[in-house]
């Protein structure tokens, strides 16, 4: 079979055998620019990929991005893989994108939870969690967005096996979670967390698991502000802003706020498109359309992290 | 493999905080086996909420009860998902 990134559909939604061969057709494409990382394995085994976009140097100042760790938000994915293709093709052309690989790092992970995503393609459609298996419960699977340690186990979050906001049974449970965890520490240089979810049409940052504004709320707001202004630009898609709290609802044990109290100021998280009456069943006509305008959201953040060092 | 047959994706607009609080306590009741897929947030955006079809009634007969208004956003799941499937074999191919 010939592979080649040009004969990628990135107009449809894909399977992860298909998103994970095509991860290294963009490596074999782009040898200088991209390369694979595995940090670790799903709780069924599955690789845990992450792509990283990199000029050279030695541990840089980088962004993280994931995407698709609610499995069943498949535009998250194919959004991701989008981006990922993006990103490769306007280094060199775009001076946005120029300079921020030629001062940090990008690390993307397309497929946060490769055990939940195959299971959405094989068995349930509508499924969010992880696949790991509750003791004492028949329900399976626990909510990577609420396993994180950042107010971890308070309300906002469910004890309940079968909840689909169950938390787990302590903080970083989760293979898929702690693998992000161990690399982010591990890394130590991450100056951005970009962890994109849908469909609610927001731009959302620290905190959801306390009332208390954070210490860069302002700095964020205005980020935020900007990000969603541009965003609405390509298309006209209205995306509301603010911390977690004041915009949805008290949450406990959410990514970004573990990144934030673990030092990475410009901690984000997306909830992309549905601009119509679809929800996770988004068409794949609407792939493209999504990724492009969050483009333009996600180059706005990733450029003031560039100009704002710290 | 979990099919969706009949299950209804309504979009809910709570007017006040008793009646998001209302819909929150939906999601403890298991036996609906509810899924929120936009949770409630604050008055006057609306909430998503998968039904399955065994529920049906009771939610909304429910929702009529304490005056909570609401619209169907997915009238038939499975006929979207059907839908969709097809299409990502048409793209395979």
């Amino acid at each position: 079979t010939e592979r080649s990134t040009s004969t990628f559909d990135f107009a449809s939604y894909h399977t992860i055998d298909e998103i994970y061969s095509w991860m290294d057709t963009l490596v074999a494409d782009h040898p200088d620019l991209v390369s694979k990382l595995q940090i670790g394995q799903s709780y069924e085994n599955r690789s845990l990929y992450v792509l990283k976009f990199s000029t050279g140097g030695s541990n840089r100042s980088a962004i993280w991005l994931d995407t698709g760790i609610h499995s069943r938000e498949w535009i998250t994915q194919a959004t991701g893989a989008w981006t990922a293709n993006k990103i490769a093709e306007e280094y060199g052309q775009d001076p946005s994108v120029t300079a921020i690989l030629d001062g940090m790092d990008i690390f993307l992970e397309i497929i946060a939870n490769p055990d939940g995503f195959a299971y959405t393609h094989s068995s349930n459609r509508m499924w969010r969690k992880t696949r790991s298996i509750n003791a004492g419960s028949h329900c399976v699977g626990v909510d990577p967005n609420r396993n994180w340690d950042a107010g971890f186990g308070g309300s906002g979050s469910s004890s309940n096996p079968c909840s689909e906001t169950y938390r787990g049974p302590y903080a970083h449970s989760e293979r898929e979670v702690k693998a992000i965890v161990d690399f982010i520490l591990g890394h130590g240089n991450v100056k951005s967390v970009i962890s994109i979810h849908s469909y609610s049409q927001m731009l959302l940052y620290p905190y959801g698991y306390k009332t208390a504004p954070a210490p860069d709320h302002q700095e964020l707001n205005e980020v935020a502000k900007k990000a969603v202004s541009d965003l609405a630009a390509v298309y006209g898609t209205k995306y509301t802003y603010g911390s977690i709290v004041d915009t949805i609802y008290l949450a406990d044990g959410t990514t970004i706020d573990w990144t934030y109290d673990n030092g990475v100021k410009y901690s984000f998280t997306f909830e992309l498109r549905d601009t119509g009456c679809y929800g996770f069943i988004l068409p794949s006509t609407q792939i493209i359309p999504t990724a492009t305008e969050t483009w333009a959201a996600l180059l706005d953040i990733m450029v003031h992290v560039l100009e704002h060092p710290y | 493999e979990q099919l969706f047959v009949g299950d209804q994706v309504l979009r809910i607009t709570a007017s006040n905080e008793e009646q998001i609080a209302l819909l929150r306590a939906l999601d403890e009741q298991t036996e609906l086996q509810v899924d929120f897929w936009r949770h409630p947030g604050s008055p006057g955006h609306p909430a998503d909420l998968r039904v399955p079809f065994p529920s049906l009634q009771a939610v909304k007969t429910l929702l009529e009860s304490k005056g909570i208004s609401y619209s169907i956003m997915i009238e038939d799941l499975q006929k979207l998902l059907d839908e969709e499937k097809k299409a990502m074999a048409k793209s395979r191919r």
